[in-house]
């Protein structure tokens, strides 16, 4: 699975959290208003946090982060 | 499988509650109002517990938790 | 598979009965009104029982507990 | 596959029949009105059997039980 | 796959028709009125027949048999 | 896959043709009116052949035999 | 996948073509007006022929032979 | 998959053109004024070419061919 | 996945690229007006290229080359 | 996966990129006006870049390059 | 999966992220407006970030990245 993000905002920042008995942020990906990211779940990546006003497009459901 | 989690007031935590035989919370991510965690199960992490305020979207319904 | 589950009202539990031959509860959580929980059919969990208020969404369909 | 059962009064009764040669019922649970259990098909569980009223949700329809 | 069936009478028996060369029945499962069976195909059962008046579902169609 | 045969008169036949090099009729079910098979194609059965009126449900389509 | 046949009028012939480099029938299957064959594809049946009148369901879709 | 041919005039030719590096006719069916084939791709035939007027039903699309 | 082609001119030719490294035409099948070939991707077939006017149906969408 | 593309001026111009830690055109395939050309992704070609007008169909989405 | 990308004017820039714990650019892709990128995730690429005006069609969403 993966996620489309689109900022709408400067200074967006999505954090890949790891994978595992510990949970901790190993990238934070900074994006500027109107630049996108599709991102995968992955072998490092079990959970995706976002901070900022951005549009947020998942197979479950779209939200807006603010 | 993976749930899309928009907070609506500061101060949500989303616990991760272990795989196997002992159910407790390896990790507690709190999220501020409008922050966003997109979180999969994983071989850590069978079921997901949300306490405070937010949106919280599956492949099989969406709840307000408050 | 997994089930969606958002507390009505405080104090409801749910019990992750054993997957094999024995069928008992090896853990009971408890919510409060509001909180939801989203929790896996696991090697250790082949049904899930409900006491008390809740909204129980399912891939099979959905229904309230009271 | 999994069936969900909401009892709709007490003492709705719901049997797990044994895998194998022989069909036997191997646990009976107990429901009373409003709880609710969501059941696995599983190595063990090869059918089940619902006596007493309850709503019962599969993938394949819904029916009342009485 | 399973089938979902309700008995709308007494009496209504459920068998399950072996798998492999032979096709006996192994086992006659009965229902009184009301009653409920959601019984899968399994390494024993190939085929299953319904006597009695109930509501047979299954993932091709539904029908009533009498 | 399965099918779903319902009797609509007494006498109803349904026969199994062998898999393989060789196709002939290993088991013949006879159904009276109303009663119901729901049986399943297997490493035994590679056809089924229906005489007499009955409904027929399939994942490809419903048909009545006459 | 299967293909579901029920024949139109007397004599029906449906013929099963062989897999491999040959292509041969290697089971002609007769049917009367009003039967019903349901049949799969096989490790020995890559081609199915229908002679005869006869109304033909298959997943891509459905014709009536002549 | 499969592709299901219905012939609307006599004649109709449907060749299954060979798998690999060489590609060419291994055998040509004759169909008649509404016979019926279905035909499947397999480890010898990875396409197929039909002429003469026909009916023509593939998972990506209805035809006909004249 | 297969790609149905039906010419609608005469001398429409579809030519079957190799796969690997080398991007060639390994065989270009000629059809005339009316003509259908019905070709999959293969373990040679990498990509499909058609000249001439035809109707073209895929997964993916339906055009008419020219 | 494919992608579906239609030329709808001469000189479209389909580049395979090289799948790998490099990313390179290893094929450039030209399109004349109407010509249509249906490519895989494969263990070669990661990414397909277009140039040109031309009509493109993908499971995802369907664009006019131009 | 893969992502499909036209961009909408010159000089948009689809940088491919690298896969494991470090996350940094392995590629940069130029479109100049109307040139159109079909792009994978592979053992290379886990995440596709996107700059400058171009539509994004993915098979959770469709969004303008500006
Ligand atoms: N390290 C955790 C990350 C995670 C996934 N889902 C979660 C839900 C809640 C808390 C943490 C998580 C894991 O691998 O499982
Ligand atoms: N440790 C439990 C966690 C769990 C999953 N689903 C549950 C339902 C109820 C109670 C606990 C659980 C398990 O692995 O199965
Ligand atoms: N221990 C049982 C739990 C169970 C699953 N489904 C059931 C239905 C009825 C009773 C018990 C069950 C098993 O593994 O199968
Ligand atoms: N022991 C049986 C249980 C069963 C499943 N489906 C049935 C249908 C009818 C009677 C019994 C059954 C089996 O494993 O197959
Ligand atoms: N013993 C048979 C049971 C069966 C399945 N489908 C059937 C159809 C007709 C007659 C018998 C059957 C078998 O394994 O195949
Ligand atoms: N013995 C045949 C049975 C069969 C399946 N499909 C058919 C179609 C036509 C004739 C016979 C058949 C086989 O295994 O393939
Ligand atoms: N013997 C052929 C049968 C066949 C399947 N599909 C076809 C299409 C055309 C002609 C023959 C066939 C094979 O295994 O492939
Ligand atoms: N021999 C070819 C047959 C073929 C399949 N699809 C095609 C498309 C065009 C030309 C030939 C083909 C192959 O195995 O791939
Ligand atoms: N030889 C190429 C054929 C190909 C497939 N898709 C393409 C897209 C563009 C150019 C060439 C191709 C390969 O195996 O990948
Ligand atoms: N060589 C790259 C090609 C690629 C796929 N998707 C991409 C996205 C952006 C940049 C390059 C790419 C890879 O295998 O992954
Ligand atoms: N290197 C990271 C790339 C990545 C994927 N999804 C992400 C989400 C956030 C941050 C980084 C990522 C990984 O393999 O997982």
């Amino acid at each position: 699975g993966y996620v489309l993000i689109k900022a709408l905002e400067d200074g967006v920042v999505i954090m890949g959290l790891t994978r595992g008995r510990d949970t901790r942020s190993h990238h934070s990906e900074r994006l500027d208003r109107g630049e996108v990211l599709v991102a995968q779940f992955t072998s490092t990546t079990a959970a995706i946090k976002i901070r900022g006003r951005a549009e947020i497009h998942t197979a479950v459901g779209t939200v807006e982060s603010s």
